[in-house]
């Protein structure tokens, strides 16, 4: 999905997501 | 574990048995970091609990731009305290499924 964005690093692959709502602590 | 402010999960259920397994890593509270990271949203990667070490992967988040430098040492952590939870539980329930 456009949300989801790959970046490679030393060979390794990182996956980058938005965290979901529910996971993040209220600031 | 002690609270770093990153957390890291189990991105996929462990089988017990495969010496690689996927981790989701994102940052809960920035205030915890020195340096700003990038809102990076959750960052999915796969990691080898036989070959390789938690600071490995933290420098390469480094090099990749999502943590500042001054940060390597706390996103080490805690994938270094997620890793033995999971090769702690590997160890307990392991011989209980055989």
């Amino acid at each position: 999905s456009s949300l989801t964005q790959v970046v490679h690093s030393a060979g390794r692959r990182f996956i980058v997501s938005p965290v979901p709502e529910s996971r993040l602590r209220e600031q | 574990a002690e609270d770093t402010g990153v957390r890291v999960e189990l991105a996929e259920e462990d089988d017990g048995q495969k010496s690689s397994i996927a981790l989701r890593l994102w940052v809960e509270d920035p205030k915890k970091l020195k340096g700003k990271p990038k809102d990076n949203g959750a960052i999915e990667f796969t990691f080898d609990l036989e070959k390789e070490t938690p600071d490995d992967v933290a420098q390469e988040m480094v090099d990749a731009g999502f943590f500042h430098e001054s940060d390597v040492k706390i996103v080490a952590k805690s994938i270094r305290d997620r890793v033995a939870l999971i090769l702690w539980r590997r160890e307990r329930i392991w011989p209980i499924l055989q």
